[in-house]
C-alpha cells in the first residue's frame, strides 16, 4: 500500500496511521513524519524507500538505549525490586528471570513481598517451585516492610547471587501507595546500602500513552532504573517504549513473550523497529 | 486544557473576520491531538471527527461568536451519543440461573471484576454464586476463592477439572442451590490464541450466559480494537467493563472498543475493593476522554 510512487500526502497519512497504532504516541510520530516531509522536499522517496527510511529514523531515536538483558552485576547480592501497576506482569517475570538466572547456576531469593493481594504469595511460591529456587514470604496481610527485610537478611546469610522481591501492583497516581515503595527502599538499605542495585519498572505491552505517566511518576517514587515490558507475544506493538526511552532514558532490559517460564527474553532495539515496520 | 486551547485558536482568528470550513478543520486537528493522547483508536478517532466536523460546519459554528464553546459542545454531544445509551441493567435469563461469561485479556481484571460483581447482585438482595473456570494461572482457584469470601458469595471450584467441566458443574449447583445468578471467571488469554478462543467458545455453549462481558484494561492503547474485535466476531460479547480507571488513564479504548464492537460498557472499575465498580455513564466518559 506504500509500495508505488512518488510520496504524497496520503503516504504521509498512512504512515502516520502506521505509527500511532503502534503506540508511538503524537509527539514521536510528528517528528518522524516531519522528518519525512522533510526528506521529500529534497528528493523523490520510492515506497519501499519511506519504510526504510523512518525504520533507520526510528533506530536513531533508539540509539540510546543499549541491548538489554542483564545489567553489569557489581555487588552480591544483587537486589532487584519489581514495581509496576496493577496486573502488568510482575510476577510472572519474577518467576520466568528467577528461571534464567537459576540454569546460569546462580542462586537465586525471591522474596514475596506482595502481602495486599488475594493468593499473591501462593502465585509467586508456585513459580520459586518451577524456577526451583528459594522463597521467603510473609502471611497475606501482613507489612512487605517486614518481608523484605527478612528477605533481604536471609538472602546475605546465605550467600545468595539474586534477590528477585516482588510488590503488590499499585497505581502510580496513589500517593500512599507510591509511598510505600520509598519505605521498602529504606528498609533495605537497613540489610544492605546498596540495594535495591536495580528498580525493575514492569509495563504491560498494550498501554497506551499512560505509560510514559506511569513511567515518570514511578522513577520519581521509587528510582525506576530499568524496563520490561510483557505481553508482547499478542498483537501489540509497544511502541510506548520510544517516548519513554527518550524522555526517561530507561534501559529496556527484557521482553516478556508469554505466560511461561522461558518466556522472557533480553531487549534489542530492532525488536520495536521490526514490530512497528513488520 | 480543551477549553482554553480551543478558544485560544479561534481567538487568533477573530482578526481575519468571518470564520471558515478550514479554520474549523484545523480546530479539530488540534481535538484529534487530544484524542490520540488520550489512547483513541486512530481511524476511530478519524471517523468521529469527520462526524464532528460535518455538525459544525452545518451549525453555524462559523457564524457564532462563542466558537469554541460551540465546537466543544458539539464534540461532547457526539462522544456521549458514540459512548452509548445511559446505562441499563445487565439482561436476565427466562430461567434461573442469569449466566455471565466474564472474558479478556491477561491482568485485565476479570477476576477482581467477578467478585466486585458478586458483591454488587448481593448488594441488590439476590444469590449470585461465582465459578472459578481458570485452571491455568497460578493460584487462580485460590484467588477467586479469597475475593468470593470477602463478597460473601460462594465458589464453586474443581481443580482437576477442565474448564467446561467446571462451568457445567457451576450451572447446575445454581440450579440445585437457588441461586439467580452465575457469574463465570475465566483465564486472561490473547485473541490470537485459537484453542483458547475456542475454549471460551465451549463454555459459552455449555452455560449458554446472558451476558458475557469483556474486561478492558482503561490503560489500554491502540491495541484495544484488535483485542475486543476478535473477541466480538469470534466469541460474541454483549457488554464491555473497563477497568483501572481510578489512575490517570483517559480511557480512549473506551470510545475505540465501543465504535468497533458496537457493544455497550455496563461498568467501570475504579479501585482494588470490592465496592469498586460503578455503572458506566457516558457523560463522566466523555469528560475524561476530552481532558
Ligand atoms: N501473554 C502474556 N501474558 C503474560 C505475560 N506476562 C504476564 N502475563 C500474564 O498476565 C497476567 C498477570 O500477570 P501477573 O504476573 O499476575 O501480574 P502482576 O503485575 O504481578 O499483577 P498484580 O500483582 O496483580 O499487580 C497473568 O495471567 C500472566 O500469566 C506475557 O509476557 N505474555
Ligand atoms: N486500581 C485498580 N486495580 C484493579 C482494578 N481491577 C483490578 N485491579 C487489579 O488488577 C490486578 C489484576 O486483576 P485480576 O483480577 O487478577 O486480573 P485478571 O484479568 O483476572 O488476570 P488474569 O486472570 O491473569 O488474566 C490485581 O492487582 C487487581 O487488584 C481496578 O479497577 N482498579
Ligand atoms: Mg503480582
Ligand atoms: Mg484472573
Amino acid at each position: 500500500v506504500l509500495a508505488d510512487g512518488v510520496l504524497d500526502d496520503d503516504k504521509i497519512d498512512e504512515m502516520e496511521e502506521v505509527l500511532i497504532s503502534a503506540d508511538l504516541g503524537v509527539q514521536t510520530t510528528m517528528e518522524l513524519t516531519d522528518r519525512l516531509r522533510d526528506m521529500t522536499q529534497h528528493r523523490d522517496l520510492l515506497g519501499d524507500e519511506v519504510i526504510t527510511t523512518m525504520a533507520r529514523e526510528l533506530e536513531k531515536m533508539l540509539s540510546d538505549l543499549d541491548a538489554g538483558g542483564d545489567p553489569e552485576i557489581t555487588e552480591r547480592p544483587w537486589v532487584t525490586f519489581v514495581v509496576g501497576v496493577n496486573g502488568s506482569g510482575k510476577t510472572t517475570t519474577i518467576g520466568k528471570l528467577a528461571n534464567m538466572f537459576a540454569r546460569r547456576g546462580e542462586k537465586v531469593l525471591i522474596v514475596a513481598a506482595d502481602t495486599f493481594r488475594q493468593a499473591a504469595v501462593e502465585q509467586i511460591a508456585i513459580w520459586a517451585d518451577r524456577a526451583g529456587v528459594e522463597i521467603v514470604r510473609g502471611k497475606t496481610g501482613s507489612d512487605p516492610g517486614a518481608v523484605v527485610y527478612d528477605g533481604l537478611s536471609s538472602a546475605v546469610s546465605r550467600k545468595v547471587d539474586r534477590v528477585l522481591v516482588d510488590t503488590a501492583g499499585r497505581l502510580h497516581t496513589k500517593v500512599n501507595l507510591m509511598k510505600e515503595l520509598e519505605k521498602l527502599d529504606r528498609v533495605a538499605k537497613k540489610i544492605i546500602p546498596n540495594a535495591p542495585h536495580e528498580v525493575l519498572l514492569v509495563i504491560d505491552g498494550t498501554t497506551g500513552q499512560n505509560g510514559l505517566s506511569q513511567a515518570k511518576a514511578f522513577v520519581q517514587a521509587s528510582g525506576v532504573n530499568a524496563l520490561a515490558v510483557t505481553k508482547l507475544d499478542g498483537t501489540a506493538k509497544g511502541g510506548v517504549i520510544v517516548p519513554i526511552g527518550r524522555e526517561l532514558h530507561l534501559p529496556v532490559r527484557w521482553i516478556g513473550l508469554g505466560e511461561g517460564l522461558d518466556d522472557l527474553v533480553p531487549f534489542h532495539p530492532q525488536m520495536v523497529v521490526r514490530a512497528v515496520f513488520g | 486544557e480543551l477549553t482554553d486551547k480551543l478558544e485560544s485558536f479561534f481567538q487568533g482568528l477573530k482578526g481575519r473576520g468571518k470564520l471558515t470550513e478550514s479554520d474549523v478543520k484545523a480546530a479539530l486537528r488540534e481535538v484529534r491531538r487530544i484524542l490520540l493522547e488520550a489512547d483513541v483508536n486512530f481511524q476511530v478517532a478519524r471517523d468521529f471527527l469527520k462526524k464532528v466536523q460535518e455538525r459544525a460546519v452545518g451549525e453555524e459554528v462559523l457564524r457564532s461568536v462563542t466558537p469554541a464553546q460551540q465546537v466543544i459542545k458539539i464534540l461532547h454531544d457526539e462522544l456521549v451519543k458514540l459512548l452509548g445509551e445511559e446505562w441499563t441493567p445487565l439482561r436476565r435469563a427466562k430461567e434461573p440461573p442469569t449466566v455471565i461469561l466474564m472474558v479478556g485479556l491477561q491482568g485485565s481484571g476479570k477476576t477482581t471484576t467477578s467478585g466486585k460483581l458478586g458483591a454488587y447482585f448481593r448488594r441488590k438482595g439476590m444469590r449470585p454464586i461465582l465459578a472459578a473456570c481458570d485452571l491455568q494461572r497460578p493460584a487462580a482457584v485460590d484467588q477467586l476463592e479469597r475475593v468470593g469470601e470477602q463478597a460473601g458469595v460462594p465458589v464453586v471450584t474443581n481443580r482437576q477439572g477442565t474448564p467446561v467441566q467446571v462451568a457445567s458443574e457451576a450451572k447446575q449447583q445454581a440450579r440445585a442451590g437457588g441461586h439467580d445468578t452465575l457469574i463465570v471467571d475465566t483465564a486472561g488469554r490473547l485473541h490470537i490464541d485459537d484453542a483458547l478462543m475456542q475454549e471460551l467458545t465451549e463454555i459459552r455453549e455449555e452455560v449458554k450466559p446472558s451476558e458475557v462481558l469483556f474486561v478492558a484494561d482503561g490503560m489500554t492503547g491502540q491495541d484495544a480494537v484488535n483485542s475486543a474485535k476478535a473477541f466480538a466476531e469470534r466469541l460474541g460479547i454483549t457488554g464491555v467493563i473497563l477497568t483501572k480507571l481510578d489512575g490517570d488513564a483517559r480511557g480512549g479504548a473506551a470510545l475505540s472498543i465501543r465504535s468497533v464492537t458496537g457493544e455497550p460498557l455496563r461498568f467501570i472499575g475504579i479501585g482494588e475493593k470490592l465496592e469498586d465498580l460503578e455503572e458506566f455513564h457516558p457523560n463522566r466518559m466523555a469528560d475524561r476522554i476530552l481532558g
